[in-house]
């Protein structure tokens, strides 16, 4: 059984997942079977459902910028409408003959392609709004790299007031992946990290502060807090660096290493 | 149109889960 990586995508394809294993096991095992119903209507409202997909999955393409989104996406759609002329052909084989095994087989090879061919385009465009998450991350990161040249009070009031928001739209975000996510130890390396950075930002404006002072001050404790300050910067990097990574990995990652 | 494609998915896989049950409802008679 397929494990999906995040509560959207598992909520919307496990059952259908589970109904669709299910629909091939009875196949394997009762290959003959009994006459069909006219399956016309129901195979007509999948194809209403196709429709609107693609309709929605070409206007998410078209607005947006993310190159890899736009190579990803498509094949993913074309897989869901061939695998609904499947469905239509199966159905209209059915009415002609309700005892038809290629019809039967062609029911198969539909279902299961509408279900691949959904969680395909689920899974580009989810990782397509991961790369949006990273986006902010290495921003921050781009912030933390110019601490080095702050080195008068109002450097550092500005360089707060940038770095706030940047912090703050990342730890929103990360903490609304890190709820989205099915795989417990996943979710737990990214509380742990942003809970690190958390706790590290205040520590981090403070030795900024502190080596601002000192520098205006001189003398020999320049040097200290210099080394504070750029310890915490390390921390704080790793702690992002490990919250990209995280980001990235899916259990799939997990059972290679398995 | 995130939320519109995640919803239009949603109709998707009820519709197939419902076209897979009448399939299956026949195949387990």
């Amino acid at each position: 059984m397929p494990v999906f990586h995040t509560k959207t995508i598992e909520g919307i394809l496990e059952p259908v997942a589970l109904q669709v294993s299910k629909l091939v096991i009875l196949h394997e095992e009762a290959e003959d079977g009994n006459a069909m119903p006219d399956l016309s209507y129901a195979v007509h409202v999948v194809k209403n459902a196709v429709d609107n997909l693609v309709k929605v999955g070409y206007d998410t393409i078209n607005n947006s910028d993310d190159q890899l989104l736009k190579q990803d996406m498509p094949p993913a759609l074309q897989r869901v409408e061939e695998a609904s002329l499947y469905l239509i052909q199966a159905s209209d084989m059915l009415r002609a003959d309700p005892f038809s095994a290629p019809a039967r087989k062609k029911l198969i090879e539909g279902s299961r392609g509408i279900l691949g061919g959904t969680s395909a385009l689920l899974l580009a465009f989810d990782e397509s709004e991961v790369r949006k998450i990273l986006r902010i991350c290495k921003s921050v990161l781009e912030y933390l790299a110019i601490t080095e040249v702050v080195d008068s009070m109002d450097d550092l009031v500005t360089f707060v007031k940038n770095l706030s928001p940047v912090i703050t739209r990342m730890t929103k975000e990360v903490d609304s992946r890190e709820k989205e996510l099915t795989h417990q130890v996943h979710r737990e390396m990214l509380q742990r990290s942003l809970e690190q950075v958390k706790q590290l930002t205040p520590i981090l404006i403070s030795g900024i502060k502190i080596y601002v002072i000192s520098k205006q001050a001189g003398g020999p404790a320049v040097q200290d807090a210099q080394d504070n300050r750029d310890y915490t910067v390390q921390k704080v990097s790793n702690e992002i660096h490990e919250i990209i990574r995280v980001l990235q990995l899916t259990t799939y990652d997990e059972d290679e290493w398995d | 149109n995130a939320p519109e494609m995640v919803k239009q998915a949603r109709i998707l896989a009820q519709a197939t889960s419902n076209l897979v049950n009448s399939i299956k409802g026949q195949a387990e008679t």
